[in-house]
């Protein structure tokens, strides 16, 4: 009965809300956790206090070298056709502006496909960017290369529409990649309210002229750690079942969301099965990535340094998509290992919670997936996710004590299981 | 370099299915 004793401790048991109050003291200690930042470094130092005062095996910290970057005073002000404040959060690793600023008429465009056709028109301007909302991880693409198309075209600065679903006029940040070769300009998200706005105008002929104030810097390189603890397996210790979040976070908001509950429901389900006297056959290790904000910085290094052992990982789990009500498991792996994944996801018929999608993976796992790791993460009910991601809404409040609950038992129950399991799982 | 693990399964699906039913 380990998967019903796991469900009742979590969901209904002592152990329910745990998460929840974990994660609530943590980001109402340090806030928002950005790379390179000193809240990071503390949000670090308590974790590793955290597992070890929780009983956990092996803790430690893995050095990883992370960027710096730090936003500065921003602002950006419209000039003509009227005066108007605009809220924007600038991009992760963007320059700044010159200390007067970037004044200059703005050219709105809806796609790159525009941008290419106007591109005459683009020189010397602040390109808007107004693409429209379809999913994420297509929309993205505006917010991450958009300086660089902008630029390629003679832009002096560009503004991105927030890759957000909903909006209350909350402007989104993330990360945007410079190219080689490429002038590096100042780059930011507007929310979407004044993105559609100045299209409106736009389109009405109306003259736009925008005065845009970044102090944004890149600093060395900062010192940091991914997060380590285990429950050593009791049979084949040099095994691993891998479960993971990120601890940290953009500057804005509390950073709870993504990732705070990824990880916390990480550490929640080595504390289950801890709780309940359990050591699975294979060691389950908890790893709380550095610097995934910025491109899987220390997931990369972490891969780099434990590749040798790639023959030992049984699977490699990843929450980076909400802790919200789960509605399964994505995975990725062998037919044999999907159909093993199943059967161990019937486990969770209690809290219904039975499903097994396609396309398990993230960015801190997909070296390992990529490399043909059977890989999971958790799929749950993303309605309110990208409303409030990389924004000032990403606190607590939008988290649920109960929805976190059900997702660390999903989460525990998944990793006991498939590390208790006498074999690995097979690969392709 | 990556390395990969040999696929040594030495147990039938419906053994494997069984194990796991016995953690329900």
């Amino acid at each position: 009965d380990v998967a019903k004793a796991i469900i009742d401790l979590a969901v209904y048991g002592k152990a329910q809300n745990r998460s929840y109050e974990r994660l609530a003291l943590l980001v109402d200690t340090v806030g928002p956790r950005l790379s390179g930042s000193k809240s990071l470094e503390k949000a670090i130092q308590i974790m590793y206090q955290n597992l070890k005062e929780d009983g956990l095996e092996n803790v430690h910290l893995e050095p990883v070298k992370i960027p710096h970057w730090e936003r500065g005073e921003e602002s950006a002000v419209m000039l003509e056709p009227r005066v108007h404040r605009m809220a924007l959060l600038g991009l992760g690793g963007s320059v700044g502006t010159p200390p007067q600023g970037i004044t200059a008429e703005v050219l709105v465009v809806t796609s790159f496909d525009e941008l290419q056709r106007r591109a005459p028109e683009a020189k010397g301007k602040i390109v808007v960017y107004n693409q429209p909302y379809a999913i994420y991880f297509k929309t993205v693409e505006y917010r991450v290369r958009g300086a660089v198309e902008a630029a390629k075209v003679g832009a002096l600065a560009s503004l991105i529409r927030s890759v957000a679903s909903f909006s209350i006029y909350s402007p989104h940040t993330g990360v945007q990649e410079y190219q080689d070769g490429v002038p590096k300009i100042p780059t930011a998200c507007i929310t979407v309210e004044d993105a559609e706005m100045m299209s409106r105008m736009a389109s009405r002929g109306s003259r736009i002229v925008i005065q845009l104030k970044m102090g944004a810097k890149n600093y060395a390189d900062a010192d940091s750690f991914n997060t380590v603890a285990e429950i050593i397996g009791s049979k084949y210790p040099e095994q691993v079942v891998l479960v993971s979040g990120h601890l940290d976070s953009w500057d804005v908001g509390q950073g709870a969301m993504d990732d705070g509950g990824g990880a916390f429901i990480s550490w929640e389900a080595l504390s289950l099965i801890k709780d309940l006297g359990l050591r699975p056959k294979r060691t389950l290790r908890l790893v709380l990535w550095t610097a995934e904000e910025q491109g899987g910085i220390g997931a990369f290094q972490y891969y780099q340094s434990h590749k040798a052992n790639i023959s030992n990982y049984s699977l490699v789990m990843e929450s980076d998509g909400g802790t919200f009500l789960p509605y399964g498991l994505q995975f990725t792996g062998s037919d044999k290992a999907r159909a093993i994944m199943k059967e161990v996801m019937g486990l969770l018929q209690p809290i219904n919670v039975t499903r097994v999608f396609s396309d398990g993976g993230g960015t801190d796992i997909k070296f390992w997936v990529q490399a043909g790791v059977p890989g999971a993460s958790l799929l749950d009910d993303l309605y309110k996710y990208f409303s409030f991601h990389h924004s000032q809404g990403d606190t607590m409040t939008v988290m649920d004590p109960k929805e976190m609950s059900v997702a660390a038992a999903v989460w525990a129950v998944v990793s006991y299981v498939v590390a208790d399991l006498e074999e690995m799982l097979p690969r392709s | 370099k990556a390395i990969y693990r040999n696929d040594t399964s030495q147990r039938t699906f419906e053994e494997i299915k069984e194990e796991i039913a016995h953690y329900g």
